[in-house]
């Protein structure tokens, strides 16, 4: 799979550039969390789309933002 | 509670009924 650029998602509507982000977010996620992956994928697509993108490029930083949406998610469902 | 929806689940292969951008 290509990796996705700027200018890939610049080509798509908003929606479908979150769309899009989004499926190649979830696998990574699911790897780590199984069972929140929807979710923790769901908050990460809050972050602005440029981030994202770093993020996907950032497996260590990508990490890290996933432990970080664990937190609150855990702390939100509690 | 309106706060037991958030945040919106994405799941692979559908459409991303979320917010489009902040």
């Amino acid at each position: 799979q290509e990796p996705l650029t700027a200018s890939m998602l610049a080509a798509a509507p908003p929606q479908e550039q979150k769309q899009m982000l989004g499926e190649r977010l979830y696998p990574l996620i699911l790897a780590m969390h199984p069972s929140l992956a929807g979710k923790i994928t769901g908050m990460l697509l809050e972050i602005d789309n440029s981030e994202l993108l770093l993020l996907l490029e950032s497996p260590e930083s990508l990490h890290s933002k996933i432990e970080e949406a664990v937190a609150v998610l855990q702390a939100h469902q509690i | 509670s309106s706060s037991v929806n958030w945040p919106p689940e994405f799941r692979p292969g559908e459409p991303w009924k979320g917010y489009p951008n902040i």
